[in-house]
């Protein structure tokens, strides 16, 4: 048997050290730690890849620590508009989903666009009537809400500014 | 933004990407990592890749393809592919983030440009590691 391997982000950013608490690096490296876990188990059980990522992924959209699934940032309008894609490489088949709001686990929605639709990306309404479809997780706009994120949207709420999960504000133009 | 790549026992990979998006972004506005070809590629010819960062840079740049055909067609190593994309390529058009990727010998590569990247990693080779910070 070849060798296996998995790795897994939480994003990227200006991780200002002196914001960042010891009780807080903990609690980050905690959900790492889980979600690693996760996704190991799964190859170490001879699981397939995509199987692995997945896990991971939704331990991580579970957690209000990071910008995915409970712990969404706010949009414009005060709502959390998710997106999610998943990949093989041994068939190349892709799906993905965006727009999406009151989803549990968004990377569980793209994965079954990939093996349950003819197509790779779903949007918005469509994307939500899919997950309805496929008896996905929904939840109310509560279990998405968080205090720290509600906050940092308060902050540039009503601006054209925007910010990275992890970042100051950005204002350069887009090509 | 949080994201996963694997190889599994059969050298098979696959990548799995998923974001809140931005504080504050326009209502309608697609384009974070979580995009196939751009911050989510998968190939076991190459590489899987999912990418985190300012996600119109990484839209721009094709980023997570672009590994795999620097792999593919000027057969650079999984390392030097995606540090050719993330040390230069995406700063290029001044973009920022990291990603991480393995290849089907489960070689990992979690390059980023900012000042730090939630990252964990594990093979079987007994190699492991949970960081935020640059080491």
């Amino acid at each position: 048997m070849a060798r296996f391997a998995i790795a897994l982000h939480g994003g990227a950013g200006t991780l200002i050290k002196g914001n960042m608490t010891p009780d807080k690096e903990k609690a980050y490296k905690k959900v790492l730690s889980e979600a690693l876990q996760k996704g190991y188990t799964v190859l170490e059980n001879d699981g397939a890849a995509v199987d692995a990522v997945q896990e991971a992924v939704m331990c991580m959209e579970d957690s209000a620590l990071f910008n995915a699934g409970k712990g969404s940032v706010f949009s414009a309008n005060g709502t959390h508009e998710m997106e999610a894609a998943i990949m093989e490489g041994k068939t190349r088949k892709a799906g993905a989903v965006a727009l999406l709001t009151g989803i549990k686990n968004p990377i569980s929605v793209a994965r079954d666009v990939m093996e349950k639709s003819q197509h790779v990306f779903l949007l918005g309404q469509g994307a939500l009537e899919f997950a309805k479809s496929m008896d996905h997780v929904l939840q109310d706009s509560k279990y998405f809400y968080d205090e720290f994120r509600y906050q940092q949207w308060q902050e540039i709420k009503g601006s054209s500014q925007f910010q990275l999960d992890h970042s100051k504000s950005k204002n350069s133009k887009f090509g | 933004t949080v994201g996963a790549v694997a190889c599994d026992r059969r050298s098979n990979l696959a990548a799995a990407t998923s974001t809140g998006g931005m504080t504050n972004k326009m209502i309608g506005r697609l384009g974070d990592s979580a995009v196939p070809g751009a911050g989510n590629y998968a190939n076991n010819k190459t590489c899987a890749v999912s990418c985190t960062g300012s996600g119109e840079y990484f839209l721009r740049g094709v980023v997570a393809y672009d590994v795999s055909c620097l792999m593919e067609m000027k057969n650079m190593t999984l390392q030097e592919a995606a540090e050719e994309v993330i040390q230069r390529r995406i700063l290029e058009i001044g973009g920022d983030g990291g990603l991480i990727a393995v290849d089907a010998e489960a070689n990992i590569s979690l390059p980023f440009n900012t000042e730090g990247m939630y990252r964990a990693f594990q093979t079987s080779d007994g190699v492991a590691g949970v960081k935020i910070y640059k080491d």
